[in-house]
C-alpha cells in the first residue's frame, strides 16, 4: 500500500483519534 | 438432498497432508449439534484445553483423556428457549458463555461456570434483550450490540470470577446496526465491528469513555461482511472479513474472505489479500437434478487460518496470506459437515456434524 494511495499514515492513530473525537 | 462428487482438481492429496484426524468426540445424547468451541478448564490445579459441545438444549464440556480419546465431564441442561451459540472468554478460566434464542438472533445470554471451591457447576443470565452480536473479549470482558424499538445498545460488561456482572460500559453506537466484532489485537482498549450496511467502527474502549472513533466503508461490491480479526501494523488497520454471500466462479469479485487494510486517519482503504472459493467444484447437482452454485455457509478465523463450512457439505480451510485453499475435507460418507471452529491454541481444527460428532483434526 502507498501512501498516496491511503492518504498520510500516522503510527498513533489510535491515540490521535482518541484525542480528536468527541467524549 | 445433495449428491456429493468431488471432482479430482487442484485440491487433490491436500487434505492428507495439512489435516490429520486426531480424535473424535461423539456424544450419543445430543440430537442437533449447534455448536462447538474450546475453553480453559482448570481443576485440582491442571491446567486444560478443553472442547464445549451445544445442542438446542444441552450444553457439555469435554476434556481430554489418554490416548487422543475425550471424556465427557459434564452437562448444562437449559431450558426451552434453543441454544444458538456458545461464546468463548478468551484467556479465562472455567468460565463460557452461551447465547440462546427462538431466530437466528439472540435474545439471552446465560454463563455457565464451574467453581472450584465448591466444586459445583452453575448457570446464571448475564445479559437479556434483543441481542444481535455478541464477543467475548480479553480480561472477562463480554461486548455485546442489541436493539430496543430505534435505540441501539453497545455495552461491555465485565465479569466477577464468579461469573456476575460486575461493570458495564456503554459505547457510542453507531446509527445502523453491529453484527459482529473484533477485538484489535495486541490493543486493549481497541475494537471494532461491522455494521448491517458494510462500515467498520473502531471503538476506543477504556474506564472512562466508549468513544466511536471512526467509521470506515468496506464497500457495496463485498456485502454482508463479517469482521473476524483485526490488528495494526505500520499505523494501518489490517480487518480480516468473510462474505456469507461469497460464491463460486466469482473468484475476484466475491471472496470467501478478504484481508483489507484501513488508514484510520482518512478512512480509506485497500484490499490486501483475498482468498476464494477452492475451484474443481462446477456442476454440482442436488438429487432433483437441480443446478446449485457453491457457496459459503458459515466460517472461522484464527491467525492467518480460515476455515469455512460450504454449501457441497465439505470443509476448506485457507491462508489467509497466501490468499490460497490449503485443505479440504470432503463430506463424510455419514454425513456433510455442519461446523468448522478453530481452537482457542494450538493449530486445531474442530468439524462438527449434525449428529454432534466433532472431528478433532491437527492443522
Amino acid at each position: 500500500c502507498s501512501e498516496s494511495d491511503l492518504g498520510p499514515i500516522s503510527l498513533n492513530w489510535f491515540e490521535e483519534l482518541s484525542a480528536e473525537a468527541p467524549p | 438432498d445433495v449428491a456429493e462428487q468431488l471432482t479430482p482438481g487442484l485440491l487433490d492429496g491436500l487434505e492428507e497432508e495439512s489435516l490429520q484426524l486426531v480424535s473424535k468426540l461423539k456424544d450419543s445424547s445430543s440430537s442437533c449439534a449447534v455448536d462447538v468451541s474450546t475453553m480453559w478448564w482448570e481443576a485440582a490445579g491442571s491446567r486444560e484445553l478443553c472442547v464445549v459441545t451445544a445442542s438446542e438444549s444441552s450444553v457439555s464440556l469435554w476434556k481430554p483423556l489418554a490416548s487422543d480419546r475425550w471424556g465427557r465431564v459434564y452437562t448444562w441442561q437449559l431450558g426451552e428457549v434453543p441454544v444458538i451459540q456458545i461464546v468463548s472468554l478468551p484467556d479465562t478460566c472455567n468460565l463460557v458463555c452461551i447465547a440462546l434464542g427462538d431466530l437466528e438472533i439472540g435474545e439471552m445470554r446465560w454463563l455457565l461456570l464451574y467453581s472450584s471451591e465448591s466444586d459445583s457447576f452453575g448457570q446464571s443470565l448475564v445479559k437479556a434483550g434483543n441481542i444481535k452480536a455478541v464477543l467475548g473479549l480479553k480480561d472477562r470482558r463480554l461486548v455485546s450490540s442489541s436493539r430496543t424499538g430505534q435505540e441501539q445498545q453497545v455495552e461491555v460488561v465485565s465479569l466477577s470470577e464468579t461469573g456476575r456482572s460486575k461493570d458495564g460500559q456503554t459505547l457510542m453506537p453507531p446509527e445502523e446496526t453491529v453484527l459482529a466484532f473484533a477485538e484489535v489485537e495486541g490493543m486493549r482498549e481497541a475494537l471494532v465491528g461491522t455494521t448491517a450496511v458494510n462500515s467498520i467502527v473502531v471503538w476506543s474502549v477504556n474506564v472512562k469513555t466508549g468513544q466511536l472513533l471512526k467509521k470506515m466503508h468496506v464497500g457495496y461490491s463485498y456485502p454482508a461482511s463479517v469482521c473476524h480479526r483485526a490488528y495494526s501494523d505500520s499505523g494501518l488497520l489490517f480487518v480480516v472479513l468473510s462474505h456469507p454471500h461469497a460464491k463460486e466462479s466469482e473468484s475476484c469479485g466475491n471472496p470467501a474472505f478478504r484481508v483489507i487494510a484501513f488508514n484510520p486517519k482518512t478512512a480509506r482503504s485497500t484490499g490486501v489479500m483475498f482468498s476464494s472459493l477452492p475451484p474443481g467444484h462446477a456442476g454440482r447437482q442436488r438429487c432433483d437434478g437441480s443446478a446449485y452454485d457453491l457457496r459459503y455457509l458459515e466460517g472461522d478465523v484464527k491467525d492467518a487460518s480460515a476455515a469455512a463450512v460450504l454449501t457441497s457439505g465439505a470443509i476448506a480451510v485457507w491462508d489467509l496470506l497466501l490468499g490460497r485453499c490449503t485443505a479440504l475435507l470432503p463430506p463424510d460418507p455419514e454425513g456433510s459437515w455442519a461446523l468448522a471452529r478453530w481452537a482457542t491454541t494450538s493449530a486445531c481444527l474442530l468439524a462438527g456434524q449434525r449428529d454432534g460428532t466433532v472431528y478433532v483434526y491437527r492443522y
